[in-house]
């Protein structure tokens, strides 16, 4: 473990609990893309299966129950419980142009042909992908509350990190694993446009207006 | 090729 994984995780960790916060104390989930938070379950689930087949650490174990566990209270206050205030006609990206090619590829490109390495290849290449149906309702509907744009901040903030974290570990350890190093850089581009206009008009502006 | 699957990380 080292600093920059630890603080991924950590800035991880923060933007779950915000978006999960946002949503139980506002009551409402408007602006936010159910799509995405479906998809992160599933990143999750297909993820963390080894929960049941191996132990890392307790921080290991402790850290996937949390993140499996949020992710599923997310999707149930949206899909459940605050429902009446999800905005479905935002939320239209076509997430089986995401999960088949995905899928697809997983079978082609992974490191071992075994079931659950297939799930993690699915899960690392998912991933890179998820938030793009989050990324499409904002553009959509031109604006994003100030803390969704926090939460967009530190999920896009965590895998950056991993990205130094990998490039530390290879270099200290000779690790480095390409497949999610691949689906990271991917994943961490795509908030490129968000993290400007976060940086550049997150400032004293009370909504983030993306140009659609 | 049994450490390359196990993956320590989250």
């Amino acid at each position: 473990m080292n600093i920059f994984r630890l603080t991924g995780d950590l800035s991880h960790l923060a933007a779950i609990i915000i978006l999960l916060l946002k949503i139980w104390k506002t009551r409402s989930c408007a602006g936010i893309s159910g799509k995405s938070q479906i998809l992160f379950a599933l990143v999750f689930t297909s993820r963390y299966l080894d929960l049941l087949t191996s132990f890392i650490s307790l921080y290991n174990t402790t850290m996937k129950v949390i993140y499996i566990g949020c992710a599923y209270a997310t999707v149930y206050l949206i899909y459940a419980k605050f429902k009446a205030t999800y905005d479905g006609n935002h939320d239209t990206f076509r997430v089986e142009f995401l999960v088949v090619p995905v899928g697809g590829l997983a079978f082609l490109v992974n490191h071992d042909f075994s079931p659950l390495e297939i799930l993690w290849t699915f899960s690392i290449y998912l991933e890179s992908v998820a938030i793009l149906p989050q990324l499409f309702m904002i553009s959509k509907t031109g604006e994003a509350e100030t803390i969704t744009t926090h939460y967009l901040f530190f999920l896009g903030l965590y895998r950056a990190l991993y990205l130094i974290n990998w490039i530390w570990r290879f270099y200290f350890e000779g690790f480095f694993d390409m497949i999610a190093i691949v689906a990271g850089v991917v994943q961490t581009i795509l908030y490129c446009d968000f993290f400007y206009l976060y940086v550049t008009k997150g400032e004293g502006r009370s909504q983030l207006s993306i140009p659609t | 090729k049994a450490d390359e699957t196990t993956h320590d990380e989250l």
